[in-house]
């Protein structure tokens, strides 16, 4: 059970039960997002996070347009 | 504003790039932003190195992870110049920081700016269109199976985690949405995008929203 082939092919099996919930929103069309296998399928939801979602946030003040100096033109 | 924008229409969005291995999606996102606000301003548009921001930034942590905002505010405090990929290439781990001299080319930031719109998307097409590509920080856990067409639910706005630019919005069809340049190569998604619906904070994408200024 240690075999890293073995992990990643369980990994991938997960995949294709969570892609198949994720496809399964109510009101689909076809513009709807799609889910599926692609190149992070065989990493499981807590590699993938490790690996790839690591930004840090700071809470950032709320905008306030007569407070900013951005310019900001509303329709 | 126009009911749809892209700074891709206008030639001035690089290559969708590719992070391999390495956790820099905050220093992808500062650089490619800075990439385009440049040739926006009426410099060449030139990839930038984003090596460079990983091994200099010495408050963030390289490849395991960062702060955008903390990089802008970095580059805004020290005036360091980001020098061309090709002279500080992308090497998917970080290293030691390589200096270069002040006269040497390349672009600074002169400011930036961070805030939280969220239940006010509809400003922040504004601000994308005046000031320029934004840097967002959303929550990506489901995109690790994402394909292709509007993320419009399965994606909550409390958990921000990947950073990402905003090059543009569309709000004609049935349903409004913001075009995102991911960091994980033209394999992934749409040829390297994602799209996220507008008008709910999806995925946290209001929440924390850099500008740059040159």
């Amino acid at each position: 059970e240690n075999n890293e082939h073995y992990q990643r092919r369980i990994h991938f099996q997960n995949s294709l039960k969570r892609q198949a919930f994720l496809n399964s929103a109510l009101k689909r069309s076809d513009q709807s997002a799609r889910y599926g296998i692609n190149q992070f399928s065989d990493l499981s939801p807590q590699q993938f996070k490790e690996r790839y979602l690591t930004a840090r946030t700071e809470t950032a003040p709320k905008f306030d347009p007569s407070r900013t100096g951005i310019q900001v033109k509303m329709n | 504003y126009p009911p749809k924008f892209d700074w891709r229409d206008h030639g001035i969005v690089g290559p969708v790039r590719n992070q391999e291995s390495c956790g820099g999606c905050w220093a992808f996102s500062v650089v490619e932003a800075i990439e385009t606000v440049s040739a926006k301003d009426g410099g060449k548009l030139q990839q930038l190195s984003v090596q460079q921001v990983i091994d200099c930034s010495y408050e963030n942590e390289g490849c395991n992870g960062g702060s955008p905002v903390g990089a802008l505010d970095w580059l805004a405090q020290t005036k360091l110049k980001l020098v061309n990929e090709a002279e500080y290439p992308f090497k998917d781990m970080a290293g030691i920081c390589q200096y270069f001299p002040q006269s040497h080319t390349g672009v600074a930031v002169r400011n930036y700016s961070a805030y939280d719109f969220s239940g006010q998307e509809e400003v922040m097409m504004s601000v994308l269109v005046e000031s320029g590509p934004l840097v967002v920080i959303v929550d990506a856990i489901s995109w690790q199976d994402y394909l292709g067409g509007i993320i419009q639910h399965h994606c909550s706005s409390h958990n921000a985690n990947h950073a990402v630019l905003i090059t543009g919005y569309d709000t004609t069809g049935e349903v409004p949405y913001w075009i995102v340049r991911n960091s994980w190569g033209t394999s992934w998604g749409d040829n390297g995008y994602a799209y996220i619906k507008i008008g709910n904070d999806m995925c946290g994408i209001a929440d924390n929203v850099a500008a740059v200024f040159l």
